[in-house]
């Protein structure tokens, strides 16, 4: 179990709270075409720091924040967080259990925590690298993305060989 | 770290070759140095080749081989180096029927070491999962999740 | 020549939004020129906002949202200058039920003026279908094509 | 009525004579992954005159003989031709049906016919252009790029409206 639980609030569609409970094994998300799965799949990237806007479909990152509807207003900040389980001690911190939350306000200001406490994006960073969820982490595979290893120049293929090496 | 980079080339490979042939019933891959001599500093290309045909270029592959392909390629990898958990987003998408069952299948076998978060439109994918969640879309543009069971789902 | 391609230009868009429309049971989507005042040297960008939703940039659109857009788009054009024929490759991948369900459908209302081709895994377009052929892979990497009736093919 | 017919020989997956009668309406092709469905839409686009291999997946345009198998030699040619029927006069032809052969030789010689006619690639284009089957026609759709169009730069775009009008 590494993977507990999220929470999403006022990221792209999701305006209200959100919360998905995580079990060991497979965890499938279903629904119809644009009810907001991918959104799901870029608050996990994006909570865990990916700072290219691209990745998560964004034109900007401000384009992050539910950008309202037809009568509702929209977000004033976006939140993700993360709870991950290390009672196996896989993430170099002595809690059993890691919260890792960001934050974006509509004024552009950042926050991140590591368990309410505030950090940096370099903190976030260093947690997931040894993880093997960091930047480039061939953990997550974006929509359409799937044949991309394929089409990889040979250098980015080492690398991403690297990275697990 | 040349000996481990190497050692690591090999054995991630080698699981490649192997779920590659797992999931298409014979054929050969194998993941191949441009430039050996210069070791750590060389690319990496892939060789594939379904059974039966001969070996050509990776362009020829169809879209259900090249999504089998990146995903034997990306479960030698989760074997090798286990990540925690692992999202994937429709990579079921152009796979056939007995492709997506293989593909249920391989992913179960790595749960010891790896939680999958798997989105998916295929009902079969869905049979293997643990957990199912539901979304949809309500008014405003705001999403609303559901916790779901299998029996939930009516068949097509 | 500039008149021309106006008219071509306002007929289309008009399609295309009544398509889109059409497909996502509201919103609303045009083409719009980058630059107006340069006629037919102008861009064209494509507006599409689906229902409940306001105004984003393409980009944020999901993937089965994406293919409903272009397909909107095909249609418009086809609309408007029909082509005799028209090959579709698993166009209907990232769609769900009810979008496959919609595309059948307006593939079925177009086949006046225009036949299709279209190559699927989708038993919801198969049943859109005239006439029917199954590709299978035999010995020697030698594909074998067989006339199929609907009838042949197992429920999943 | 426009596509009546496709004859397939020796052209990536299809070392022997294959051939598809079209019915007015829609015509679906099914099959597993793998089985040479997509080769059948790249053998439309090869007759129709396409000169880039890489819209038919070739690295080169030889790559469409077929290659052989464990125990079936390479084929010596690939032929395509594709019957249509111009009764209704959309062809600028004088003939009710036309017949458009494409044959590459192994040895890299390629021959266009017309109902039997060695012609030119010119005289292919020209046919078809008027038509809208002409180069980067919207009426082919290949896999994955179903919403090719929406990446399109703008001038791009402007291209295919142009071409309808
Ligand atoms: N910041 C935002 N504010 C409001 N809506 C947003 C925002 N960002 C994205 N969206 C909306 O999210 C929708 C896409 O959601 P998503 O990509 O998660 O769909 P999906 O469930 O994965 O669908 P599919 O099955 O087609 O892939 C789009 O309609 C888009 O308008
Ligand atoms: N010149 C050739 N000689 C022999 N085999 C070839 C040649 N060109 C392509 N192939 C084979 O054709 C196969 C791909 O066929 P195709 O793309 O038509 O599959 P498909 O039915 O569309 O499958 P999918 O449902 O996965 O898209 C590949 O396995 C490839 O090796
Ligand atoms: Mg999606
Ligand atoms: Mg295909």
């Amino acid at each position: 179990m590494y993977l507990k639980r999220l929470e999403i609030q006022g990221f792209k569609t999701f305006p209200s709270r959100t919360v998905l409970e995580f079990g060991p094994g497979i965890t499938a998300i279903i629904g119809p075409n644009g009810s907001g799965k991918s959104n799901v799949a870029d608050a996990i990237r994006w909570v865990l720091g990916e700072q290219s806007p691209r990745l998560m479909r964004l034109r900007r990152m401000e384009d992050a924040l539910y950008a309202g509807g037809s009568r509702r207003p929209p977000s004033g900040f976006a939140e993700v967080t993360i709870w991950l389980d290390n009672t196996g001690g896989w993430l170099p911190l002595a809690f059993s259990e890691v919260a890792v939350t960001r934050r974006l306000h509509r004024s552009g200001d950042t926050d991140y925590l590591i368990n309410r406490q505030r950090v940096r994006l370099r903190d976030v960073n260093e947690l997931f690298l040894k993880a093997r969820l960091g930047q480039n982490s061939y953990a997550i595979m974006g929509q359409g993305l799937v044949d991309q290893v394929l089409s990889l120049r040979p250098e980015e293929r080492r690398a991403l060989i690297e990275e697990a090496a | 770290v040349q000996t481990q980079f190497r050692d690591a080339f090999n054995r991630i490979s080698a699981g490649f070759a192997e779920a590659f042939t797992r999931f298409f019933g014979g054929g050969a891959a194998q993941l191949v140095l441009t430039a050996p001599e210069r070791g750590i500093e060389s690319g990496i290309e892939i060789s594939a080749r379904p059974p039966g045909k001969r070996q050509q270029s990776l362009a020829l592959l169809s879209g259900g081989e090249r999504s089998m392909t990146a995903v034997a390629l990306l479960f030698a990898l989760l074997q090798f180096n286990p990540a925690p958990f692992c999202v994937l987003d429709e990579v079921d998408a152009a796979m056939d029927e007995a492709n997506v069952t293989r593909f249920g299948q391989a992913l179960s076998d790595l749960t010891g070491q790896t939680q999958f978060v798997v989105v998916t439109h295929n009902r079969v994918t869905m049979e293997a999962a643990g957990t199912l969640y539901g979304v949809s879309m309500g008014k405003d543009g705001a999403s609303s999740v559901l916790s779901l069971r299998l029996a939930d789902i009516p068949e097509t």
